[in-house]
């Protein structure tokens, strides 16, 4: 479903040059359920980015159901984004001005849904993440821990093929947490949804089946995890 | 040094009005290393930006240094903040296209510091956070741990009387997170610097030797650690 091959990102030129990715390589079926690890600086982000269509690499190839990637234009890459992936950012990118539950609606929006069954939709996202009662908050009346849990919601609303989540939990305490991880946790395993979680809490990546571990823009190892 | 009394913050009014703060009381010395810990959206924000002269609280008293600081004006709660607080926020909130030794120098331009000292100092701060070679790299050009060990480093180059960090290691890996605590704790067994610290990580609370848990606006409970 999701793969790289020695997928590259350079930033800069000449010995100031930055090697965020420097030949990535991996494979991802549909169904899994993946933790992505590594210090900070190593890539994982950029990772993320290319796999989400958000970007593409200086060199090597990035494959999305065999599709190769780099080959479509820009508007064809928004299209395949749209249709088929959720992107919990790791500085959530939510409208600033804008509700709680209009940021949900958003990704339905482009998929050209009735104002009336987007609503619906929107409200179930943020019952599920455990925002009922915060729907009309705007991002700067909401807590840090909320504001993601908007970015959760708006990247699940979609019921999207691929889930890419890039340290969605930094912000809440425990048990909130393992919530929203039980809530990803079973969209894997009843719709069979494909998740990709970029996280540096071994607890948390406790809950994938699989972990790939980062280090200098490179995979340093991809083990299959006992599951919890 | 830091007492908050009663400290009631509310937003709207009326059946929707929403109690961020519901009679907060604590009282911290000089010295101390506290955790503030609890769950998402149970006021540790909120009580963080009445502590650091960002906001005031809606009812109840902030008493820093025995001054109330609700009776001083905008200008004068500004003074105080330059002169004795250094912040790491929940979201960082660095200047988007400015570069991090800028972001840095920030707090020391405002002290009306020389440039060249100013650059030594910020350079300095950078380095012990670990960004060594990232200093004329702006945020967008930084990963998310890097962006906030900028502000880190921004948060304690003027050596503040008072470190305020709001989840300051939510998007930092174990190892740079473990760092990034012994540098704190350096700083406040060695140059006496108050810290005051919201995580929800139990590793990293450790690193302190009290810990205030929120719950629902109020202080739940209140007690110290044995050292880690
Ligand atoms: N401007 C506002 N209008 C309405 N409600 C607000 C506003 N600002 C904050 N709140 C509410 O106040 C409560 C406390 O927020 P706060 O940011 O202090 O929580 P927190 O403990 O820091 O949470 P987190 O761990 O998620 O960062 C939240 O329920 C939030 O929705
Ligand atoms: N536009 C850019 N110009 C120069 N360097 C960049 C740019 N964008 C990213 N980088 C660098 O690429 C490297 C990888 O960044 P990336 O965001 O993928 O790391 P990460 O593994 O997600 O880190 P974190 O865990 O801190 O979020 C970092 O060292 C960063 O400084
Ligand atoms: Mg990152
Ligand atoms: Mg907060």
């Amino acid at each position: 479903l999701v793969e790289l091959r020695e997928a590259t990102k350079v930033y800069g030129s000449g010995p100031a040059a930055v090697h965020a990715l420097a030949g990535v390589n991996l494979a991802i079926g549909e169904g899994e359920f993946v933790a992505i690890m590594g210090p900070s600086g190593s890539g994982k982000s950029t990772a993320m980015n290319i796999i989400g269509c958000l970007d593409t690499p200086t060199a090597g190839e990035y494959r999305f159901k065999g599709i190769a990637v780099g080959q479509l234009s820009r508007n064809q890459r928004t299209l395949l984004r749209r249709h088929f992936l959720g992107f919990v950012f790791q500085g959530f990118n939510l409208l600033a001005r804008t509700t709680a539950v209009e940021n949900v609606e958003l990704p339905l929006i482009y998929r050209g849904m009735a104002p009336a069954e987007r609503r619906r939709l929107a409200l179930g996202a943020l019952r599920r993440v455990g925002l009922e009662g915060r729907e009309h908050h705007t991002s700067s009346e909401l807590s840090g821990g909320q504001q993601q849990r908007v970015a959760i919601a708006r990247a699940i609303v979609t019921d999207p093929a691929v889930l890419l989540a890039d340290e969605p939990t930094g912000n809440l305490d425990t048990k909130t947490s393992r919530e929203i991880m039980e809530l990803v946790a079973t969209l894997n395993r009843d719709q069979g949804i494909t998740v990709i979680m970029v996280t540096h809490e071994t607890d948390i990546a406790a809950y994938a089946r699989r972990a790939i571990r980062f280090l200098d823009g490179r995979v340093e190892s991809d083990v299959p995890r006992r599951e919890a």
